[in-house]
């Protein structure tokens, strides 16, 4: 019998108020969600399940748009939905770790000649997201191979490494400006900076630490200073010279890592709370008003539910 | 575009 009622639920909203007929105890309750989404969504499914059987309920049918739970404990539920943000948010949180395996960090690179750090929330999530975001940079043309004026006294290839250089100390110098609004960060930042490059004199880290690098600065000043810094490498071939340099790069930032996300990290729990706009149960009460039509602020044409195509009247 | 589907769209 309870095998049959189960089947032959249409909707999540059918289970409301009804139990298992072999053990009376054993009442239903459901969630759904707004399916306009993708992957939010399935987060959004995903941490509602943890949210019920966290409170001893178990999910017994599923449909696209919620779950159907059985179990009897409905004060403890009641209680875990109180915690449906926090819920929210840590899945979200543990989905962008998750995915951050994957390439993340790339997404944070912009150009030299734009914002060069266009997604700071993709920076700072992980030391994985930290080795993307360089190795990405790396790979860069302003990088791997700048476009290069003729300028006197040195050659096309000295200029190139030069320019490639000064364009480094670019992504860097705005990684910096990110974290630094911690006076901690910056004293860190000093630190670990003469750490991994002992011999680069202390001009190129004010410069660094004053935001004086920039893409508009003129050709001679890039190179003035790309060549101070040159001057404290070991010298090396372009290749493996720049190489070097950005596995210096990636541990400093690393280090760095904390205040950057404290400032451009991702706020999980404002995601979450837009999220829980998308979320219904039967307990969760929201104002609504019923309409012949919903009409309010719609010009014409008759308005119809995208999903199921019905007049929409809540 | 709202911010959750900018969101949606980088994830």
């Amino acid at each position: 019998d309870d095998a049959d009622m189960l089947a032959s639920l249409k909707r999540v909203e059918d289970a409301e108020g009804r139990y298992l007929k072999s053990d009376r105890n054993l009442k239903l309750t459901y969630h759904s969600v707004g399916v306009v989404r993708g992957i939010l969504t399935s987060i959004l499914h995903k941490a509602l399940h943890r949210l019920y059987e966290d409170a001893g309920w178990h999910p017994i049918v599923f449909f696209a748009e919620g779950t159907i739970y059985v179990g009897n404990d409905e004060r403890r539920l009641e209680e875990n939905l109180n915690n449906l943000e926090e819920y929210i948010a840590q899945e979200l949180r543990s989905f962008v770790q998750e995915r951050s395996k994957y390439g993340v960090g790339e997404k944070a690179v912009g150009p030299i000649t734009q914002r060069v750090i266009r997604s700071p929330e993709y920076l700072y999530i992980s030391e994985n997201t930290v080795i993307e975001f360089w190795d990405a940079v790396r790979r860069q043309n302003s990088i791997a191979n700048p476009n290069v004026d003729r300028i006197s006294h040195i050659s096309e290839s000295e200029a190139k490494e030069l320019i490639g250089l000064y364009n480094l100390l670019i992504y860097l110098t705005e990684v910096v400006k990110q974290c630094n609004k911690d006076k901690d960060a910056e004293e860190i930042f000093k630190c670990i900076f003469r750490r991994e490059f002992p011999n680069v004199s202390e001009d190129v880290l004010n410069y660094i630490l004053s935001s004086k690098i920039a893409n508009i600065k003129p050709i001679e000043e890039k190179i003035r200073i790309a060549k101070l810094f040159r001057e404290g490498l070991e010298t090396r071939v372009r290749e493996e010279l720049l190489d070097d340099v950005v596995e210096r790069f990636k541990r400093i930032t690393n280090e760095l890592r904390e205040f950057g996300e404290k400032y451009h990290g991702i706020d999980y729990n404002a995601k979450a709370r837009e999220l829980m706009n998308d979320v219904s149960y039967p307990r969760f009460r929201v104002d609504t008003e019923m309409w012949d039509a919903y009409i309010h602020g719609k010009k014409k044409g008759t308005p119809l539910c995208v999903l199921c195509s019905n007049r929409a009247t809540t | 575009i709202c911010s959750l589907c900018e969101f949606e769209s980088k994830l």
